[in-house]
């Protein structure tokens, strides 16, 4: 997960 | 009618500056909209119908796999109307095949218009553009799944509206050619992005943190 944080911080935005 | 309200409108190229090379300007500027694209595409998938139901863990895996293939039904619809032979990633960067073999993408321009071509013969409509978008998503077949139920469940919502409007136009053989397309497009995408991590590997094109990020998830 690490390896994909970028995408995993975008998800879990609220907007 | 959620799928084609929620549809972002398009963006337009950001022209890149930073070299007089002008196939790599063409490059960077290319890499510069799909970045961006994918940021926009991310949201977007949140919007959809039973997403935002999934675990992280398999919106993740979801949009690891088939972001390429939501972001090219994308390309491959608006490609359609251009009347020389372009590929139309943005109404202010259409390639044609001598541009794209100039910087390296001959192998993705023969692809996807080959998907432009399909959907063009089908003469999809607005409606089933953004349901085959949010079908590439469900049906990605990524892997692992935290949860087969609730991937399911979000693929049959889809269907399900697919069928609903197709039998309302009265049409009934054309969910059945949509979804015989989806391996075009399965395709298709796996040329894409074997396109772009060659340019990143071999030509050490410069990539985007976000576009590389999901590139070496197919890596």
């Amino acid at each position: 997960k690490e390896k994909h944080k970028i995408l995993h911080q975008l998800l879990q935005n609220s907007t | 009618s959620h799928l084609l309200l929620t549809e972002p409108a398009p963006l337009a190229a950001s022209q890149d500056d930073s070299t007089n090379d002008g196939s790599l300007r063409t490059l960077l500027t290319l890499c510069d909209l799909l970045n961006r694209e994918l940021l926009v595409l991310i949201g977007w998938a949140k919007q959809i119908p039973g997403f935002s139901a999934l675990s992280l863990v398999d919106q993740m895996s979801l949009l690891q796999s088939g972001w390429m293939e939501a972001l090219l039904v994308g390309v491959a619809w608006r490609s359609q109307a251009s009347a020389g032979e372009e590929l139309v990633f943005a109404r202010n960067l259409q390639l044609d095949e001598a541009q794209c073999r100039a910087a390296g993408l001959a192998d993705l321009y023969e692809a996807l218009r080959h998907l432009t071509s399909r959907y063009q013969a089908m003469n999809l409509s607005p409606e089933e553009v953004v349901t085959l978008k949010a079908m590439a998503l469900a049906n990605s077949d990524a892997e692992p799944v935290d949860c087969p139920d609730s991937v399911q469940r979000f693929q049959d919502g889809l269907h399900e509206a697919l069928q609903e409007y197709e039998s309302s136009r009265r049409e009934q053989h054309r969910a059945g050619r949509l979804l015989m397309s989806l391996p075009l497009l399965r395709q298709t995408a796996d040329r894409a992005v074997q396109a772009f991590l060659r340019l990143h590997r071999h030509r050490r094109v410069p990539l985007h943190k976000l576009l590389l990020e999901m590139l070496d998830a197919k890596a």
